[in-house]
């Protein structure tokens, strides 16, 4: 099995070869990855071992090819419908944003609770009731949904994406969600990006 | 000087040690939040000597003493004011986000181009236009800005937020932004986000 740590660093790994790619750049050292990203060359090449990834000494890693496998590995080499539930501020702006296309996630669904925004045009969804979601996410084999409504409704909302057999949930709102083991969760809190930011400014003070 | 790894480690740190001081809990040792963490206690010692801190042998870190040691090292241990550009979908959300409060950061302006937009109430803020922002952050001493633009007036809304004195950007926009050096710029990408669920999805199946 792979590592949680080495699980985590993964997306960083992405990022950063699809930078590089987009510079036409074709083979990358893990003492490249390791300065950009930060880490020791020792830590990144355990880490790809461990992913089953090897390259060829002297020369580097092949970024194409580099990206191919760990695409493979996130089930993002082919496209991965997910459905958002909360059509305010947070599930307009995330369907508005093309960057997910790029990544291998298609917005295919997006649903709320107030039938006042049903039928609104987002993009190119529609909004959809409630109660079209579970016929929806099947009909369409959504694995993934988006969390986006106000606290107090999320466990409601990631229970009835759960029941209709999603595998995992990105959760905006800031409320543990209590659900079944095997399902995977994912929280995101912007306000730890701030502390980060905030982080550095104060660092590069001292410096 | 902390070495970037080490420092990018300290919001975990700081959201671990949280939940433990929420659920009562006083000293908590290395293993515990390597546990949490998915790191070796070897590591979390490390990281929190190269931070100037240290536990009592035998018996751990206080989770108190801990918490108030990083955010004075973070800077977010007293009052950081923050301004936002951008009145949209991703301005009005973290206008809407409470937690940003509990860790120091207050939302003090909200700057918009969209003259429409200009005077309009969102929670305690009022939309302002962008020919008030270098006042504004100078009087209100800003020192951080999120830019929540479309992408192609990002660089034009950050270089205003940086001659107007902030040293900091949290950036939402898919565009480098080209700064001068000295300016610490975060980036946000929700689609890393979705990577990582997509990989935690993968390796419980693995399992
Ligand atoms: N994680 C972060 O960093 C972060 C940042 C900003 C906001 N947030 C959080 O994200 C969430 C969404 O924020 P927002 O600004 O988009 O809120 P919003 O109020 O604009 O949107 C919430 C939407 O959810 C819908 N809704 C309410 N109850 C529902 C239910 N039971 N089922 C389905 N839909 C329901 C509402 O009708 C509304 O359209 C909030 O919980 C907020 O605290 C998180
Ligand atoms: N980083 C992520 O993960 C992520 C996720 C979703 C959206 N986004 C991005 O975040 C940004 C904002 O998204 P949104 O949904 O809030 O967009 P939006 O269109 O709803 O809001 C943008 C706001 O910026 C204002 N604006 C435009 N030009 C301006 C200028 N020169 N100066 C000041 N204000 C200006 C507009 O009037 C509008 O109110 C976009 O770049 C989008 O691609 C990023």
């Amino acid at each position: 099995a792979i590592p949680r740590p080495t699980a985590a660093r993964v997306s960083l790994y992405l990022r950063e070869l699809e930078v590089r790619l987009d510079r036409g750049q074709i083979t990358v050292r893990s003492r490249e990855l390791g300065d950009s990203l930060g880490f020791t060359d020792a830590q990144i090449r355990k880490d790809l071992r461990l992913l089953g990834l090897s390259g060829h000494p002297g020369v580097g890693y092949g970024i194409r090819d580099l990206l191919g496998r760990l695409r493979r590995l996130c089930g993002t080499d082919h496209e991965c419908p997910v459905a958002i539930v909360g059509a305010g501020n947070i599930g307009r702006a995330l369907l508005s944003y093309g960057r997910f296309e790029t990544e291998g996630f298609r917005i295919a669904a997006v649903f709320d609770a107030d039938e006042a925004k049903v039928g609104e045009r987002l993009g190119r969804s529609t909004v959809r009731s409630m109660s079209e979601l579970r016929d929806r996410v099947q009909r369409l084999g959504i694995r993934i949904g988006i969390v986006a409504t106000p606290p107090e409704s999320a466990q409601e909302a990631a229970e009835r994406l759960v029941e209709a057999g999603v595998d995992g949930i990105l959760n905006f709102a800031p409320r543990r969600l209590e659900l079944p083991t095997g399902i995977s969760v994912t929280e995101v809190d912007l306000s730890m990006s701030l502390v980060n930011l905030s982080l550095q400014i104060a660092l590069s003070r001292m410096n």
